[in-house]
């Protein structure tokens, strides 16, 4: 598998999870839904990265909530339980990486909380909307390449309700969490009914060799009025093999002059 | 002169953090916000190499030489900004997020933050109950020349305010909640727009939390005064 990072934003399913009886280990070993579902299926086409709302409209399933009183035919998270927005993303990729090579599969942000099915192992993702989630996946992946990833996403713990003179973030208890508060609704905005759950940024596979490089950190500095400067980088190096591995870091810093004139 | 390489030996199963010698530019391009000049970014390629692998991970980030610097003015209470030494007119737009189901493509931020641009200003203010903005918001802010003002997730109204008070202790789990903080700085940090980290919209965090927060986020020593002195106040040159 070539080194490098693969975002994965094709392919993927979802169903609310009241609507699937299976579990996790069956959705991604024995029983995987049909890659397209019929329109009676609980799974359907899913946006992600995106919020269970934003998938409910891509198979128009609410209207959308910003027209007219729309928002008000959508049933709030608070009315309906936190359950009725909590949903399964399903999704598969191949990847088949050779013997020294290590994969992770990353997530930049989830809200609020989920379990990571994968090929029938589980992990499980802890909550807050901001922040990162890395998963070494080399293990579990199928020797034929093929593997089958589910994500069962729940909503923020205190999705709080909208007093009947709605206000500046409801009844405030999505303050109790960690994750955006305009979801209860502000003055600008009406509550948004699923408080913005699900995979809701970026979702990657990585595949490095047995070093990886992690968060490097680039400062600068200034000498002489600024006629002088150096460039600063810390960065981590993780090692995954079981051997020291001896390495070579090469740093490039390269400016686009004008039009495609490169200086390195 | 810009291509360095370094011998390295990592132990097995375990993380080396390493710090590269600074490299020396003599006159790079310079970052400036939209309005003051060029938005001169350096493409940073960093890869690493396993004796017997070949190539084991890499890493690339659009990076502006910039130095950002804001104080409080005394005599306005006011906060200065300066850019590579030279103050700025702050031309300063609200942020709050750009679509309440988070559709949030590339596409869609790189038309919301050119039409910011278009408009002559030169700093969006991220409100705290919204979002800690995404890296392609970043990327695109860097590109039109926008600085960042990026809010934690507390607001005046939902934390410690109002009748009754509600929440006068902020979130539940502080520890989630400066996780999430920490790994956000680690996330956004290397992107020539961000400006300015803010605690929350008007409040301030419970005291640990802001106590945390900027001792996290206070200058690194070795970056407090990044000028040699020979004594006399001259700058060695």
């Amino acid at each position: 598998a070539a080194v490098g990072k693969r975002v994965l934003d094709t392919g993927w399913l979802a169903a609310r999870s009241t609507e699937v009886s299976l579990t996790g280990e069956k959705l991604t070993t024995t029983d995987p839904p049909a890659a397209d579902p019929d329109p009676t299926a609980p799974w359907m086409h899913a946006a992600v990265p995106g919020t269970v709302l934003g998938t409910l409209l891509k198979n128009k399933l609410i209207p959308d909530p910003f027209y007219g009183l729309n928002n008000e035919s959508i049933i709030d998270i608070a009315k309906s339980g936190r359950e009725h927005y909590t949903f399964w993303f399903f999704t598969t990729f191949h990847c088949a990486p050779a013997g020294h090579q290590h994969v992770s599969l990353n997530f930049r942000g989830i809200n609020y909380s989920a379990e990571v099915y994968l090929n029938g192992h589980k992990e499980v993702l802890p909550k807050g909307m901001f922040r990162r989630h890395t998963l070494d996946i080399t293990d579990v992946l199928h020797p034929d390449g093929k593997n089958l990833l589910a994500v069962l996403v729940h909503p923020p713990d205190h999705p709080g309700a909208i007093p009947p003179q709605g206000g500046q973030g409801g009844d405030h208890e999505i303050g109790k969490d960690v994750a955006t508060q305009y979801v209860e609704g502000w003055d600008w905005i009406c509550p948004i009914r699923d408080r913005n759950t699900g995979i809701w940024d970026e979702v990657s596979i990585s595949v490095t060799g047995p070093v990886k490089i992690t968060d490097p950190y680039l400062v600068s500095t200034f000498y002489d009025d600024f006629k002088r400067s150096y460039l600063h980088c810390t960065l981590q190096l993780e090692n995954t093999s079981s051997w020291l591995s001896d390495c070579t870091l090469k740093i490039q810093v390269s400016a686009e002059i004008e039009g495609n004139i490169c200086l390195v | 002169e810009h291509l360095q390489s370094y011998e390295i030996s990592v132990p097995p199963d375990s993380v080396l953090e390493y710090t590269i010698p600074p490299l020396f530019f003599y006159k790079p391009n310079l970052w400036w916000p939209n309005g003051m000049g060029t938005q001169s970014l350096y493409n940073v390629e960093i890869s690493v190499d396993v004796n017997g692998f070949g190539e084991s991970d890499s890493w690339s980030h659009y990076f502006g030489f910039r130095k950002i610097e804001s104080t409080i003015d005394d005599s306005t209470g006011g906060r200065i900004f300066k850019v590579n030494g030279e103050p700025v007119f702050i031309r300063g737009g609200n942020w709050i997020l750009s679509d309440g189901l988070l559709r949030l493509t590339r596409k869609r931020y790189m038309t919301d933050i050119k039409f910011h641009a278009d408009m002559n200003f030169n700093m969006l203010r991220c409100w705290g109950g919204g979002l800690a903005e995404r890296p392609d918001f970043y990327h695109f802010c860097d590109l039109y020349g926008l600085m960042v003002w990026q809010e934690f997730w507390i607001t005046g109204d939902v934390d410690g305010r109002g009748i009754p008070i509600s929440n006068p202790n902020g979130p539940l789990d502080h520890d989630l909640f400066l996780l999430c903080a920490r790994d956000t700085v680690k996330l956004l940090r290397n992107h020539a727009s961000l400006a300015l980290w803010v605690g929350g919209n008007e409040q301030v965090p419970p005291i640990d939390i802001n106590k945390a927060l900027k001792n996290d986020l206070k200058l690194h020593p070795m970056f407090e005064s990044n000028h040699t002195t020979n004594g006399s106040g001259k700058y060695l040159s």
